[in-house]
């Protein structure tokens, strides 16, 4: 009997192990197929202008981005190598990564919020490893946790 | 998130899971309370 | 009997997840290989970058402050302190041991 107890509390923390890593991997796969969308959409766009976009336009990932309401007082000091900076804001402020910023612009196709169409599954699964296709049919159908 | 000694939040780019920045959010929305 | 069956059907199940985290741990591997590779490609990570439109779409009505910093940058942010006159006061710090920050307004019209 205690031997059974202890092969039950080895299984709960197997199981908890497996979710985590589970919800991990599900978030990798939103990040490869956010980064596969948004080189292919640059090179279309690129194609298509004939010419990149100026470079003082566009923001090379990684990034972050940190976004407070527009009567926010920001007060920024900047070291002289800058590679330090301290900024000041006397409201609130959100900071967001570029994934985050990604998934807003649609580049994971709505996986992430349960709202990928059935054609935007097809151009998901074709953006990753055949291995890795029930996950991603999971993650569309709300099943995976 | 990791909290530093003088109990400031952390945060690496490419290094740290987006969970922490929804912690760092979390924190200043309640004004560090 | 019965305690002993149920050891065996633990046992067996134990030996299910193990091979579960076994193929989670070499799946999630492959990805972050797979996306570290994109990031070094001289001609993918050309490509993987947003337009100040983009930013600009995703947020309604700020101040937008893209940071554009070498990964491992640490950002750190300091709990809000309360100054004489009862204001807060927000901080970030950020600090890159590689190479220089930069850092864009990108203000709504």
């Amino acid at each position: 009997a205690q031997e059974c107890q202890n092969l039950e509390v080895e299984k709960q923390k197997r199981l908890k192990r497996i979710r985590q890593k589970r919800t991990q991997l599900e978030e990798l796969i939103l990040q490869q197929i956010a980064f596969k969308n948004l080189v292919q959409r640059n090179k279309v766009s690129e194609t298509s202008s004939l010419a990149p976009p100026p470079s003082g336009s566009v923001i090379q990932l990684p990034f972050i981005i940190l976004n407070t309401d527009v009567r926010t007082v920001i007060d920024c000091s900047i070291s002289s190598d800058k590679c330090e900076y301290l900024f000041n804001f006397d409201n609130t402020f959100e900071i967001h990564d570029d994934i985050e910023i990604l998934k807003r612009m649609g580049m994971s196709l709505g996986l992430e919020s349960g709202k990928c169409t059935a054609d935007n599954l097809i151009v998901a699964k074709s953006l990753i490893p055949r291995s890795l296709e029930t996950y991603v049919i999971d993650i569309a159908r709300g099943t995976s946790q | 998130s990791c909290l530093t000694p003088n109990s400031a939040y952390t945060y690496k780019i490419n290094g740290s899971p987006s969970k922490e920045l929804t912690d760092i959010n979390r924190m200043i929305r309640q004004g560090g309370v | 009997a019965e305690v002993l069956e149920q050891v065996e059907v633990l046992t067996a199940q134990l030996c299910e997840l193990e091979e579960q985290e076994k193929e989670l741990d070499s799946q999630k591997a492959w990805l972050e290989q797979s996306i570290k590779h994109m990031n070094d490609d001289p001609i993918a990570s050309r490509y993987m970058y947003v337009t100040h439109e983009d930013i600009c779409d995703a947020f309604s009505g700020d101040t937008l402050l893209a940071v554009v910093a070498p990964s491992g940058t640490q950002l750190e942010v300091p709990v809000p302190e309360t100054g004489q006159r009862g204001q807060k006061r927000y901080q970030v710090n950020l600090r890159s041991t590689s190479a220089p920050i930069q850092v864009m307004l990108i203000n709504k019209e």
